[in-house]
């Protein structure tokens, strides 16, 4: 194997904090200046560092939620020293919020770039990003290391156009002794078919997922994305695996590159530095050929701001006209008082400059801006060695938030509640034929097989939650015993 | 386990689904027929 060059940024840049700064209050040391980014796992702000005058971003978490996985991010990220991975500079407790600092990325995510231009991306550009990003897994991969969580979104974009890896809240170690993982972990559309099967894997199944992701630049969504994330997971290692829509609108080096990441079994599958070879990456062009990409998107960003200032003024013209009308010599409440949260809202739907992609919600978007990283099984030893399976979820203690894939099926839920309700329909159409008997369906009337298809979805993902719940509340006393036993070993 | 369970609803409604996927296509069939 070629040895992993240790390639350093020609320029300056922001090691760490300074001793001093480490030992101020947070906002001694930033200037907060806007917010980047919104997930499940808390906020992400644009700072502005005093000491020095650069800008950093900032992921403010809250302390409840799962200090284990946050350790693990920090840990991971401390360890990296690659201008392809996102650089961790340190961290402060503030009030209830833990502030991790970290490198700025101007362009914010691959992922909202495609977004906000509401364009996909060329193939030069692709195979830009994509040797970026292989140079980032492979440094990664080189230190046994899996990210577990490759795609668009995960990939953020300096105003150089480098790219780099972010987001390690489920990365993972390999070590000496364990050559493979079991845990489930991922965002179901990007997930390896070994990963999802359980049978063990390694760092190539990054690899499958940076292949999804170069489907995901090019045709803007992963395969299968428009189809339940629950049915995609049995279908990606049941089926071959996905190429191009239409594979004839591509130079044949691109498909030959994605199907090189997408072969079902890990063994025979290529490994970072050997897709570093291949002739679609090194024929890619300089970074230097994203900046009119990454102009155009931050123009984009810039001037969607300044509409929804303009509105977000001219509201407030007309409120300050309706109180002057209506109250006379009333003293206007500013925004900030208003408590309206509309300008937060445009503000968390720019550009993500950091660890996580945000969380947007439009009538554009599909199921897949909605999702979240699944976890099931934890990677902890102990409980691998009592042989129980971990699924976090929003009833789990310490996680504040719920996976947004979680949030969909309730959204879904609520949908059909509220639809079963409007149409009278009743408890009976929420049960699948008894004894799996499917020829009663040609009894049925035309009416009601179109109300049971379109409770369909949200039936199972009852049924699913259901079992959830119930595997939740066998596995919590054995996660409590593990918990006690760790905090009784940690004080002694 | 929790994976077979899932397996299981999961494979269960992809075969209810198809039955009546089926049977929605037959009756679109036989009306065409008619028609």
């Amino acid at each position: 194997m070629d040895k992993v060059q240790m390639r350093n940024h020609p320029r300056r840049q922001l090691k760490k904090l300074s001793e001093d700064s480490l030992t101020k209050q947070p906002e001694e040391v930033f200037d907060v200046l806007e917010k980047l980014g919104e997930g499940s796992y808390g906020c992400v702000f644009k700072a502005h560092y005093k000491e020095t005058g650069e800008i950093v971003a900032i992921k403010q978490v809250p302390v409840e939620s799962d200090l284990q996985e946050i350790i693990k991010e920090i840990s991971i990220m401390q360890q990296c020293n690659s201008p392809h991975v996102v650089r961790y500079y340190g961290s402060y407790f503030k009030n209830s919020d833990l502030w991790i600092v970290m490198e700025y990325c101007g362009a914010g995510s691959v992922s909202d770039i495609i977004r906000i231009r509401n364009k996909t991306l060329t193939e030069d550009e692709i195979a830009t990003i994509l040797q970026s990003t292989l140079k980032g897994l492979e440094y990664l991969h080189f230190m046994r290391k899996i990210h577990r969580d490759i795609k668009a979104g995960n990939i953020l974009l300096n105003t150089e156009g480098q790219a780099k890896l972010a987001d390690f809240g489920v990365a993972g170690q390999l070590t000496d002794t364990m050559a493979k993982r079991n845990t489930v972990i991922g965002t179901p559309f990007w997930m390896a078919p070994e990963v999802i099967q359980e049978i063990g894997y390694n760092c190539v199944a990054d690899i499958w997922s940076l292949g999804i992701t170069a489907i995901e630049m090019a045709e803007g969504k992963p395969p299968y994305a428009d189809i339940h994330p629950m049915r995609a997971i049995f279908m990606i290692p049941t089926n071959p695996p996905p190429t191009f829509r239409n594979p004839d609108l591509w130079s044949p080096d691109f498909p030959d590159f994605v199907s090189q990441c997408l072969v079902k079994n890990p063994e025979n599958r290529a490994t970072a530095t050997q897709l570093l070879q291949h002739p679609f990456i090194r024929s890619a062009k300089p970074n230097s050929i994203l900046k009119a990409l990454i102009t155009d998107a931050m123009e984009i960003k810039m001037k969607k701001l300044e509409a929804e200032q303009r509105e977000q003024d001219a509201e407030d013209d007309d409120n300050s006209d309706e109180d002057e009308v209506d109250q006379g010599t009333m003293v206007r409440a500013g925004t900030g008082d208003s408590g309206t949260v509309r300008a937060a809202g445009s503000l968390a739907s720019s550009l993500s400059g950091t660890a996580r992609t945000m969380i947007e919600y439009d009538d554009t978007g599909t199921m897949q801006s909605r999702l979240g990283t699944m976890v099931i099984n934890s990677d902890d030893e102990d409980e691998e060695e009592a042989g129980t399976m971990k699924r976090r979820d929003e009833t789990e203690t310490m996680q504040p938030a719920k996976p947004s894939f979680l949030e969909y099926f309730e959204q879904k839920e609520k949908e059909a509640n509220v639809y079963n309700d409007g149409g009278g329909n009743n408890a009976d159409n929420r049960k699948l034929p008894p004894d799996g008997d499917l020829e009663v369906v040609s009894t049925w009337s035309a009416e009601e097989l179109r109300l049971r298809l379109a409770s369909l979805d949200p039936q199972m993902e009852q049924e699913i939650e259901e079992i959830r719940q119930r595997y939740q509340a066998k596995r919590q006393p054995i996660l409590d015993a593990i918990d006690a036993k760790r905090r009784r070993q940690q004080n002694f | 386990l929790f994976m077979k369970e899932l397996e299981h609803i999961v494979k269960s409604y992809e075969a209810y689904r198809q039955a009546l996927l089926s049977e929605v296509e037959a009756r679109k069939q036989r009306q065409q027929w008619y028609a």
